[in-house]
């Protein structure tokens, strides 16, 4: 089992776009995939659920141990542990404890959590270990706990950047919180890479920032790209992910997405 | 002297660029501006210097009283309190203090405030007070301490939106913490309105969303809206607002900003 956390404290790069949609593709690629939203506004939850489901993160890390926890199906190979506004009470309920950070960690290794990831989302009493491949953590826009829970957490951080001047200025934040993340708390956290997200080709400036990025990033950036494209908004009013979209006219998106999901 | 928050916890909707945009032109237009960049991120003061001041918001509210102000100058009419990476140490820093909310209010009326205001950037003595009419907070993308801040310092709130599904869900969160504001810290807290930013006319989803919008903001949201347009990525590459930018090729975009700015 891979934990991915996707963050990037810069707002509206793409974190909650890109782990819908290679949650997604990779579910119908046949991998089992989890998504975990940690962000208070819970845009993840949204984008799937016009009714929030009733138990998601927040009950699972307060009610801590003992108590099931729910997962709520997505679509085949796909399921959710979703957010909700309650998250960001989590943001001042754990800032005096001491392990604060830990409690997404912990939750992962738990009994309960293995017990409802083998089983679909009903508490089932087979505690078979594991049934995902692959989770996927959404993430505020903060460098605060929740962001910190999914960082110590996780294996592998992808950084989703959008071609602006403010990308260039913020990632370097971003690379120091993981540092400082892996000598504290998580050792084993490496970066997967950086992802640029929404360019669009038309522009010079557009075009002279992705070469900027890739000349800081180097190796770490991805050469997949996700051009802007209405599509990402029309697959969140479909409520499903651009793969599952009926029509041909998903194809260039479409196409970026798989590229991008073999690439991860 | 009126003091506006722009707030939206939803990430990458336009806060920054309306506040530096609005800012620029009404200087421009003859009013005596301040802008306080209120973001650990400080993207603001990124985008009208390469490097950072090494005094701002977080030494004026971490020195407290007695210590003088600095405000940067950015053009004629503009100056800058400028935001840094420290502002995020706040967050945690004022998390336990009872009056951790009212910083920024204290500190707008201050003795050594109103000192800075009246004479550019050095600390004179002559202590005449004001200096600006005008003063507009940018926050992070996050209902916590800083935005808390704004909201309590504030006496209009700004909201910018995109149109996106996203903005339709998050902004009623917004709403309810302005009420909770205004019966708690700030009772002279009015909403000033919503401005729709960044649609792209050509899409048929965009078109509808900002029907959408309108309908659930009714007479708050502002007539006029800003389109996207690589202008302002240009704007912030010159360090300067789309009014101070050589070159009639600017018209249709800096036309949307002066109407806008007319407007509030
Ligand atoms: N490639 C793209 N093309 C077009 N629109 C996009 C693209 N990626 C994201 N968007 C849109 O841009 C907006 C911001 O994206 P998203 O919400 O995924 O970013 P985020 O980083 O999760 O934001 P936040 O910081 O608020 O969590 C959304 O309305 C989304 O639909
Ligand atoms: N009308 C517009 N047209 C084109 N680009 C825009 C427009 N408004 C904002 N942008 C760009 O979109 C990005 C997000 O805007 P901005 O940073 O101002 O949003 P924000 O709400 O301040 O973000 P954050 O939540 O991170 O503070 C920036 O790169 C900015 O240059
Ligand atoms: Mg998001
Ligand atoms: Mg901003």
């Amino acid at each position: 089992m891979k934990v991915i956390a996707m963050c990037n404290q810069k707002g509206g790069v793409g974190k909650t776009t890109l782990t819908r949609e290679l949650g997604c593709y990779l579910a119908y690629a046949g991998e089992k995939v989890l998504l975990i939203d940690a962000d208070g506004q819970a845009n993840l939850t949204k984008s799937f659920f016009d009714d929030e489901p009733a138990c998601g993160l927040y009950e699972a890390i307060l009610e801590g141990p003992g108590s099931p926890v729910t997962l709520t199906p997505v679509r085949e190979n796909l399921k959710l542990l979703s957010g909700s506004i309650r998250l960001s009470l989590l943001e001042r309920q754990l800032a005096g404890e001491i392990d604060g950070y830990l409690k997404l960690k912990r939750l992962l290794v738990s009994e309960e959590f293995m017990r409802a990831c083998a089983h679909g989302s009903s508490q089932a009493d087979d505690s078979r270990a594991g049934g995902s491949d692959l989770i996927i953590i959404d993430t505020p826009p903060s460098l605060g706990i929740l962001t910190g829970n999914a960082l110590a957490a996780a294996d592998l951080l992808l950084i989703p950047i959008s071609p602006a001047q403010y990308s260039l200025q913020g990632t370097s934040d971003l690379l120091e919180t993981m540092e400082k993340m892996r000598k504290t708390l998580n050792p084993r956290l490496a970066p997967l890479g950086v992802i640029v997200n929404a360019y669009s080709t038309i522009t010079l400036i557009s075009r002279e920032l992705v070469g900027e990025l890739r000349g800081v990033f180097g190796e770490l950036c991805f050469q997949e790209e996700l051009g802007r494209s209405v599509r990402f908004e029309e697959a969140i009013a479909e409520k499903k992910g651009l793969v599952d979209l009926a029509g041909a006219n998903w194809s260039k998106s479409r196409e970026e997405v798989v590229a991008l999901g073999e690439a991860v």
